[in-house]
């Protein structure tokens, strides 16, 4: 008489579209158009190309709610994906390439095909996406079997690819609110922009308007190569499966061989202190002492720092170029930008990037008092500030009148953070949880910064003084 | 060279807890007692027994990190579990029981299974379930599969039951930090009880101190009971499962059968306004006239209201009570509790239920200013305040001077809002979205308040008035 049942992954999302950040037809678009431009800029980057991104928003009817239907169309000229893959990757929930341990936009495996599953359950409509990885292209039109989480093929056609293109088409349709979401929606494309100038941007919206944000350098960022964990994110789980797979014959090769920063005597230390003897077979690890083994990990500060070419930090100098630039600053302005040394949380490495401008131009363009632009991964966060770790620094870490910034201050904190793992709270990814590791790092290096922003204001309050006698 | 892989939802949550509200040890002890003593709550609900519950915290080991090892264990007398489902329920995640159209605390099935997910990667030691629906006692220990999303028994004990004792005891072990998160906690079972005064609950902490928060009545509240969708809740999707079951042989059967709210008549004028013929077989709707259905149902607006019998409101009278009894209210106070009649968003009813409170009292209590107390199906939401819905309407769709109340006032706003589906922006049901009717009919149900508080507030003012001539 008490029912028991299962659902799907894609079922649990459809029933509550909400958690995906679908919460309402303006935050639809806004969700829509983020994960469709962020699996397009995680394609290009993937391959080191320069990205040539075209959104298209379409109008194809109002309804008298205030929605109206979309065609929303992106293309890009990233990797493009192989014609067997790209039925699952748009069409099932938790199904990607980005469960591997290196900084990527993309990390749930399910972004572009909540969008898929939204549109199809607005509209009725299938998806049609057209892919190459160089070879021949693939035309797919598809929906999703929301209580299996199966794609299912409508139509596939092969077209032939003379000019040897390589990237990938995604067109859907989708109930939505351009009007109420739109001015969002051009800062997330603007603040893009700035984390990412070597995109080339061009948005349609349904007004016919085109909007083009040039290609403000082809220097792209090293790609991040992906990396072995490290010894502080063990835990009991991953130690299992690492266990079921390792060749290793010792718990010593295990360490060395599995994990990154445990050289030869770095592993024999360890071992010793967590009381594990060396030539221990890793099958033979009991409970208690795979437990112990944790814990020590976590608690063992001679590992190596974290290895961090497996991030992709913006770096200080293109940050202070895309900063300049969005914000129009001039030499009257102060800007001072800090990038910190990786550090990691739960063994994960992470770098906290900050800015900070005041100034003439910043006290025109913004009110007195701060405004934050935060980035994770380089993709902007525009909702939820008050939840989430920057905003808890800023204005509860940080004790800014000693760096002489007033309540009166016109001020703009900018804050990415970058890691294997961005700590988001929502499947929306809208704002980072209070970690404290990463609490820790953004509260140090925004210190950094407003040392110097300390001077620059005493300065600029002496020179005050003088030229009024 | 691109690695394409699917997880199971377990490995993503293993992977991701923070997005479930396990952000850090101490949010991790407020989410575990969270999703288990609502658990028990809906279970002893559901078969309308006061519940009494004990909840017991033990500490088993304190770490360097300023964390801890606790037992968590959690008894209580509803309805058990069927023995062939209790490894399911509690160790596979998307499991449940309260996929059903009737108000609940639970709705995702995966909150309990979760926290044992939590406590198995932090100690490695198995969950351990004991529970009876009145036969036997079968006492399960078992660890989740995390790569499968299944249940792994360990033991299974069958033990008579000769007081025919029906209930469940849920023990685990699980790495917390339980100081940082005590009050809120103690805040979290104080909110329980404010709305469940005839629950009986314990609770004793690390420290081995009780608390006690007796039953204050016998009366249950009426069971919620499950309901047919209302037609403004069909989308192309539900349809179509509806569709693929019904045994109805016309469109008309089919809006009267599966629908409620939708009378004879209804029926008629409704597919006459949507274009559809009455005796069309619902298996021969095509796609565009499916799409039209859906649109024209949103639109309609002679469909009877939603059938409330799904839901279970505090109630005017216990709301009074609870909150007299919580916030130490005495007759010079000011409260005025409104209950609104159901509304629907998206085809799911809710109701919206609000109380104001002002003055001597809540002066001395609360600093001046407004404090807001918030309730989804009767769990207390206690962080995340101001990315909700109920935070926004406060403080930006209310024009609070209006009603003579300015930022000194000291008052108390609390909303309860209860419905088969509440629009829960994150799994760790943190805040609510800002659905349009939702915040439609929270703004109005706080007006309406509003308007007797108003009143007291110019009354008060002028007793003051001449009182000091
Ligand atoms: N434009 C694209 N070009 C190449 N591959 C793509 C593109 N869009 C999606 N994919 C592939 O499809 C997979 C699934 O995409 P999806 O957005 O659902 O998840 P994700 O990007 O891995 O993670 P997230 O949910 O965090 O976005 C990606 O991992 C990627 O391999
Ligand atoms: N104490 C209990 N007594 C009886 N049944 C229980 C108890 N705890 C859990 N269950 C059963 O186990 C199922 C799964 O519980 P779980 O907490 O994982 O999900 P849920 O409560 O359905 O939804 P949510 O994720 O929103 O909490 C429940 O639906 C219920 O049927
Ligand atoms: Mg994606
Ligand atoms: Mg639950």
């Amino acid at each position: 008489e008490i029912v028991y049942q299962s659902i799907s992954p894609s079922d649990f999302f459809y029933r509550n579209r909400e958690i995906a950040g679908f919460s309402n037809p303006s935050r639809a678009v806004y969700a829509a158009v983020r994960e469709l431009l962020e699996n397009s800029l995680d394609a290009c980057e993937r391959q080191r190309v320069p990205p040539d991104i075209f959104l298209r928003l379409t109008e194809v009817s109002a309804s008298e709610g205030g929605t109206s239907i979309y065609i929303m169309r992106i293309e890009d000229n990233g990797t493009g994906l192989p014609s067997d893959q790209i039925p699952s990757a748009f069409c099932r929930v938790f199904y990607g390439s980005k469960y591997t341990l290196q900084q990527s936009r993309g990390t749930f495996g399910l972004g572009g095909t909540i969008t898929i599953l939204y549109g199809q359950i607005t509209t009725h409509q299938p998806v049609t996406v057209t892919s190459s990885t160089g070879g021949d292209i693939h035309e797919f039109t598809m929906m999703i079997d929301i209580e299996r989480n199966e794609p299912m093929i409508l139509k596939h056609k092969v077209l032939g690819n003379k000019k040897g293109w390589r990237g990938t088409v995604v067109q859907l349709q989708m109930e939505g609110d351009y009007s109420r979401i739109k001015s969002r929606l051009l800062d997330y494309l603007k603040q893009t922009a700035m984390v990412s100038p070597y995109a080339d941007l061009t948005f349609v919206d349904p007004g016919g308007r085109l909007y083009r944000f040039e290609r403000g350098t082809d220097m792209m960022p090293p790609l991040p190569q992906p990396v072995k964990p490290h010894p502080h994110g063990i835990d009991v789980e991953n130690f299992r499966r690492l266990v079921s797979v390792t060749k290793a014959r010792s718990m010593k090769e295990f360490m060395t061989g599995h994990f990154q920063g445990v050289g030869s005597k770095t592993a024999d230390k360890f071992l010793k202190l967590a009381g594990i003897g060396n030539r221990t077979r890793p099958s033979s690890m009991k409970p208690e002492d795979i437990v112990t083994l944790v814990r020590a990990a976590r608690e063992f500060k001679d590992f190596k720092r974290p290895d961090a070419s497996c991030l992709s930090p913006i770096g200080e100098e293109l940050l202070e170029k895309g900063i300049r630039k969005e914000l129009g600053l001039t030499e009257n302005d102060f800007l001072k930008v800090v990038s910190r040394k990786p550090s990691t949380y739960l063994g994960f490495p992470f770098i906290v990037e900050t800015a900070l401008a005041t100034g003439p131009t910043i006290r025109k363009q913004y009110k007195a008092g701060t405004t934050i632009i935060r980035f994770a991964n380089r993709i902007p966060l525009l909702f939820d500030e008050s939840s989430g770790v920057i905003w808890k620094v800023v204005n509860r870490n940080i004790h800014w009148d000693t760096y002489n910034v007033s309540s009166d201050t016109p001020m703009v904190v900018v804050v990415h953070v970058c890691s294997t793992k961005i700590p988001y709270k929502t499947v929306g990814k809208e704002y980072m949880a209070d970690q404290p590791e990463v609490e820790k790092e953004i509260t140090n290096v925004i210190r950094t910064a407003a040392r110097s922003l300390r001077l620059f204001i005493s300065r600029s309050i002496r020179i005050e003084r003088e030229r009024r006698r």
